[in-house]
């Protein structure tokens, strides 16, 4: 049967928009670049039936079956982040020594149910 | 806000929020690998990219430059054929205990910007020691505290050069102490062009096991 809410593509679960700024957090002094960059996070419904674009488990097919089934017993599935990039930082150390680090996991790519 | 950032600081590997005292210039090297970095496609991020340096092949997620905090022996011309002798010292007690070290190199930087035309330039003599033993301020090293660890003719035509010194940094962190290199420039005949010699700098790669464990498994 229908949701009770009505499912707009904007509802459904995807990336939205992050912007982290390092001069927001007051770490401009020992950051030298980037300034900031797009972290986003996964935010929407996991409606059933999940379509393909919602990059979902077979689980989560099955779990949304369920809750459109028994809505107040089991709830949706999550939305959550299924491809992140690395991000690098260039940084000043407590010695004024230079440093480039990597970081993988830092920015979502992709959100899937 | 202090816990949330300290818990951040932390997820990125850094024991405290880092207060610089100067901003020394960005290497190139660190400024080039970082642009490439940056411009790279996300679709092509294999999960392994971020723990491996493709510039330099080897394992590591951490690149560090150490500005040499040596000085020089002698004040004016060192005695005898050495146009040099310097004192050089990388403080590696910044690296943290998760982090192996796969590379070191180091660079000797000269600023000259003419090159001496060909079989007119005299070649001069490199010889880099390990010291095992701290000499008094001001005293030229022990020569029982040395140990050769390379030595090398050079002419002046390039405007640096580079050598490994992987072994002596691992070295460093894990059996000894670490009490710095003495660095011998001589020439047979004169010391042409010496006071082109600029500065020396390590590099130093290393690899944060917190951060490069395998992975979580992706779905």
């Amino acid at each position: 049967s229908a949701q009770s809410i009505p499912i707009t593509p904007s509802s459904l679960c995807r990336p939205r928009r992050l912007y982290i700024s390092f001069s927001d957090v007051g770490w401009e002094n020992w950051i030298i670049a980037p300034q900031g960059y797009l972290a986003n996070y996964c935010l929407g419904e996991c409606p059933f039936p999940l379509t393909a674009e919602l990059n979902s488990t077979n689980h989560a097919i099955l779990q949304t079956m369920v809750h459109s089934l028994d809505p107040e017993g089991t709830p949706q599935p999550c939305c959550v982040p299924v491809r992140l990039s690395p991000i690098s930082i260039l940084y000043y150390d407590n010695s004024d020594n230079v440093v480039l680090r990597h970081y993988e996991d830092m920015v979502v790519d992709e959100c899937g149910c | 806000l202090r816990l949330q950032e300290s818990l951040l600081l932390k997820s990125l590997g850094l024991s405290s929020k880092p207060s610089p005292r100067s901003h020394t210039p960005v290497p190139s090297v660190l400024w080039r690998i970082f642009q490439s970095r940056k411009t790279l496609p996300s679709t092509s991020n294999d999960p392994g990219a971020a723990c491996r340096v493709e510039e330099f092949n080897v394992p590591g997620n951490i690149i560090r430059v150490f500005t040499d905090q040596g000085h020089f022996i002698h004040h004016g011309q060192p005695p005898g054929l050495l146009c040099l002798q310097k004192r050089l010292y990388f403080n590696l007690s910044v690296l943290e205990e998760g982090e192996r070290l796969t590379m070191a190199q180091l660079e000797i930087k000269f600023s000259h910007n003419s090159y001496p035309s060909p079989g007119q330039g005299q070649g001069l003599d490199l010889r880099l020691y390990r010291s095992s033993r701290l000499p008094l301020q001001g005293t030229p090293a022990p020569e029982h505290g040395q140990k050769l660890l390379l030595e090398r003719s050079f002419e002046q035509l390039h405007k640096a050069l580079v050598f490994d010194l992987s072994g002596v940094a691992r070295d460093w962190r894990s059996h000894s102490r670490n009490l710095g290199l003495i660095l011998e420039i001589a020439g047979s005949s004169g010391c042409p062009g010496i006071n082109s010699f600029l500065d020396t700098s390590l590099l130093v790669v290393t690899l944060s096991q917190q951060q490069c464990r395998a992975s979580r498994r992706r779905r």
